[in-house]
């Protein structure tokens, strides 16, 4: 369980930090399932992974590949 | 692909800081030189190293720390380089990878400079998992060449490359604008406590301006009051709001319906601009990096502002109460600050609101006493008009900018 959630918070971290999730204005980063979901369609759909909306193997694997530093531009708006 | 930005000049100059440890240095300087030539194979662009003094594009190598960059690298592994948008220049490599050349082991030096200098000249990262300006490091690839979609976004800034273009001549590096009036307004008095605009800018120096003015705050005083065109050439006084996003180096300062960018002291070419998707005469503007958002108030609204993606104005403005708790309507100044609170500021009080934007107890307080440094007894003898002349004045032995850049920030009392 423990490894579970610190793969799931290095998922969001790394969501934040490319520019899939936006950080509240209120509060703290504690997103919704559904605002999730959406962030992690987006980065596999700009990654050619199969699009699930989970954190599954492939997915987490892509987020460890070595990468640049700058945000990425990939939303639901800019894919369509 | 996407487009970030370009460079106005087509002849750029570069300087290589330093050089990884894993390669001999000629290899090293060999993968970074074939890099540049990636580029300029297919636009105008010419490229020319220098070895001492300023460049355009300024490769270097830093680690976790580096008293140059605010974004640390993070070890080897995940991030490995980033770069700066048009025209600011700076390319950076994690120091901590291995850096290889012909090999499969390591990270290769030359594609992931190419990779760089492509956000340098202007692009962002390309959809396509091949292209070079994807954002995941595809591996070593012996021969490498540049994607479709690399070239069309880097002909899309520059124009394909042909004989006629390379002596096109340069653009014109300022637009004209309106010039600003010889006659400035009285010198304020900065004990007087009312600004037109507070601003965190870089290299987290504190700006205030009023009318035709602005002076630095720091921790031991106020610096001299410069005229605003003196340090932003072309800017008029009397501003209704300024902001610096860290996230962009951009600086905008509005005044009615108009919004001017700089990049330090520069002008962007194309500016000022007419502000057309938010409403004129707004009253203050600041930075959240929580968000990394522009903030955008008038009256009794703010409209959120994402400077790197399509905004939908259309949901804006929306009340400022439903955000901010406590805080006054028309505020005449915002800022973000330092210490992570946002600052709101009105006739002589000003507000410091929390990491939740709320107000926090004992505010608001007064701007002139913690801010500007100003005792008591100076309010008492200072005649309300606010027009005198200050303690503070205007130095005629030092340039403007080197005063103000050689004093350190500071915190309200």
């Amino acid at each position: 369980r423990t490894q579970t959630l610190t793969e799931k918070e290095a998922a969001v971290e790394y969501l934040l930090q490319y520019g899939y999730l936006q950080k509240p204005l209120e509060g703290h980063a504690n997103f919704r399932s559904e605002d999730l979901s959406k962030a992690l369609r987006a980065f596999q759909e700009a990654s050619e992974l199969p699009v699930s909306g989970q954190l599954d193997d492939a997915t987490k694997a892509r987020m460890r590949q070595p990468r640049c530093g700058l945000e990425d531009p990939f939303n639901q708006k800019t894919l369509k | 692909y996407l487009l970030l930005g370009r460079w106005r000049r087509r002849h750029l100059t570069f300087r290589i800081f330093n050089l990884p440890s894993t390669l001999p240095p000629n290899t090293a300087r060999a993968a970074l030189l074939q890099a540049f030539q990636y580029w300029s194979n297919v636009v105008p662009l010419t490229f020319r190293e220098v070895q001492a003094g300023s460049a355009d594009i300024r490769l270097s190598f830093h680690g976790r720390q580096s008293p140059y960059c605010s974004k640390a690298f993070d070890g080897p592994g995940r991030v490995l380089a980033h770069a700066d948008i048009p025209e600011l220049g700076s390319v950076h490599f994690d120091e901590d990878e291995l850096w290889t050349e012909g090999t499969y082991q390591g990270v290769n030096l030359r594609i992931i400079a190419a990779h760089e200098l492509g956000h340098a000249l202007g692009l962002g990262h390309s959809r396509y998992i091949q292209a070079l300006m994807a954002p995941v490091y595809a591996g070593y690839r012996p021969h490498f060449k540049l994607h479709p979609d690399d070239v069309a976004g880097i002909q899309a800034l520059y124009g394909k490359k042909s004989p006629e273009k390379e002596d096109e001549e340069e653009e014109t590096e300022l637009p004209t604008v309106p010039p600003v009036p010889t006659k400035p307004s009285p010198m304020p008095d900065p004990c007087s406590g009312e600004l037109d605009a507070m601003m965190l800018g870089p290299r987290g120096k504190t700006y205030a301006f009023k009318g035709d003015y602005v002076w630095t705050v720091t921790d031991s005083g106020l610096s001299p009051l410069f005229r605003v065109s003196a340090l932003w050439e072309g800017l008029p006084g009397n501003l209704d709001a300024a902001v610096y996003s860290p996230r962009t180096q951009w600086i905008h300062f509005f005044k009615g319906d108009r919004v001017w960018r700089y990049v330090n002291f520069r002008l962007s070419p194309g500016f000022p601009k007419k502000l057309n998707r938010v409403e004129p005469n707004l009253d203050a503007a600041f930075y959240w990096p929580l968000n990394q958002k522009v903030f955008l108030i008038k009256g009794t609204g703010y409209w959120q502002w994402d400077e790197l993606a399509p905004t939908d104005f259309s949901r804006y403005p929306k009340p400022i109460k439903d955000l901010f708790s406590g805080v006054p309507d028309r505020p005449s100044a915002a800022m973000s600050w330092q210490n992570g609170r946002v600052f709101f500021f009105k006739d002589k009080k000003y507000w410091s609101l929390n990491r939740q934007l709320r107000v926090e107890k004992g505010y608001p307080r007064n701007i002139a006493h913690n801010w500007m440094h100003c005792r008591p007894r100076t309010l008492e003898t200072t005649p309300t008009g606010g027009d005198t002349s200050p303690s503070a004045t205007l130095n005629t032995d030092r340039s403007p900018i080197d005063t103000i850049l050689n004093i350190t920030s500071a915190a309200p009392n």
